[in-house]
């Protein structure tokens, strides 16, 4: 991997969003909320798995862009158009749990769907959070963000995390996580779409 | 928001055998995601009922006994047994059961009457004058906080709840803060005016890891032929 890494400044990574949970990252404002009405697999807001997302976007037949499917902040009925759809899948994988390998895919690849244990998040402001394992187990996930980053902040290791919790959160929205410990199970759910 | 009495509604009378269906079905919310061995178990159960329509509205007062969590890898805290109070609202719309409020916290920090916390219960080790000066420090931040981020309460008495669970809130950010290894600060944010268990319902998923999702296939690592 190379030392240092940051989809953002590549162009790839959209907007924060507010209470979804993206893991979309081509530049094309690709919505969230069609996925919140038109997965019937999940539950939208009641809590879904990435994975069931995957599925629901290659049944679906691809995302059409938020422009096309616009958000109002509650759940809508399903108006998906096949003839709209600007991206498609084909399938999606799971990826390893060693950090270093997740690194250098993310720098080669693309942004990571991770989950995590989001304990002190309600609290967060600023800086690379590291709590002590036993706070933050990496058996109690509960909380779905996207890698789009990582690197060294005065030699601490960090990975940037796109939250989706607003940009008045954290840092402009962003979670900078301990990198190479499995802080808070990180490394437990890390994985991505497929396009051929 | 803590329980309101509507004014002209009818009178809240005690039900105690009525409530254990509302008391299961709770505690039932509180386990779901848990493993078997992990679930919380029903204590004393007190509470009162108020009728309208066909509908009931139960509040309850329950203690949950949390088991004994002796594996350091899976425990949030290495306490051996734990018992919390918990403050439910249950609504029984036709048998249909829907939990609207879910508030829990260790029987020690908790008050166990319906007036809402006080600095002092929240801090009992704070002399009167540490407490005033505590509160006026307190009350400043969480004014700045309602006009940072445009809170608006209904009531007074939400206000004030939520002026204590702010000050608890700042708390537990501080004890974060004191076992961080790593540069993150923590203080106030949009959330600080939530209760752990609402902000865990609003913003949070349990289940992440516990529901089976569809089997994805291992990815080759970079650099693999």
């Amino acid at each position: 991997a190379p030392p240092e890494w940051d989809w953002r400044s590549k162009g790839a990574v959209t907007e924060v969003k507010d209470q979804s949970q993206a893991m979309v990252s081509i530049p094309l404002h690709l919505p969230v909320p069609k996925l919140l009405d038109c997965d019937k697999v999940d539950k939208a807001c009641m809590g879904g798995l990435p994975s069931n997302a995957y599925s629901a976007i290659k049944t679906l037949g691809g995302l059409e862009t938020e422009d096309d499917y616009s958000y109002h902040g509650h759940l809508q009925a399903c108006s998906f158009s096949a003839e709209k759809a600007k991206v498609y899948i084909n399938d999606s994988v799971e990826l390893t749990k060693n950090e270093q390998k997740l690194a250098a895919w993310l720098a080669k690849k693309g942004p990571i769907s991770v989950a995590i244990n989001a304990f002190g998040m309600q609290f967060y402001r600023h800086g690379i959070s590291h709590p002590l394992r036993p706070l933050c187990s990496p058996w109690l996930i509960d909380h779905a963000v996207l890698l789009v980053g990582y690197g060294n902040r005065s030699a601490v290791p960090f990975w940037a995390i796109k939250n989706s919790w607003g940009t008045d959160w954290g840092e402009e929205g962003y979670y900078y996580l301990y990198r190479g410990s499995g802080a808070c199970g990180v490394n437990t759910m890390a994985s991505s779409a497929v396009v051929n | 928001a803590p329980p309101r009495r509507v004014a002209g509604a009818q009178a809240w009378e005690p039900a105690p055998p009525e409530l254990l269906g509302p008391a299961r079905f709770a505690l039932e919310m509180y386990n779901r995601g848990r493993a078997a061995g992990m679930r919380a178990a029903l204590g004393a159960v007190r509470g009162r009922v108020r009728r309208a329509g066909r509908g009931s509205l139960y509040s309850l007062k329950v203690t949950l006994e949390e088991p004994p969590c002796n594996d350091p890898t899976v425990c949030q805290l290495p306490v051996s047994k734990k018992t919390l109070l918990c403050s439910f609202e249950v609504l029984d719309e036709l048998g249909k059961h829907m939990l609207l409020r879910r508030d829990c916290g260790p029987v020690d920090t908790k008050i166990t009457d319906d007036k809402s916390e006080s600095f002092t219960s929240v801090f009992p080790l704070l002399n009167k004058s540490q407490t005033q000066d505590f509160s006026v420090k307190m009350a400043s931040i969480f004014k700045h906080f309602v006009t940072t981020y445009n809170r608006t309460y209904e009531t007074k008495e939400e206000a004030q709840w939520r002026m204590s669970i702010f000050a608890s809130n700042m708390v537990r950010a501080q004890k974060i803060q004191a076992l961080d290894r790593g540069t993150a600060q923590y203080g106030v944010t949009k959330f600080s005016d939530l209760t752990e268990e609402e902000f865990r319902t609003i913003y949070l998923n349990p289940l992440l890891k516990e529901e089976p999702g569809v089997k994805m296939r291992r990815a080759k690592s970079v650099g693999d032929s």
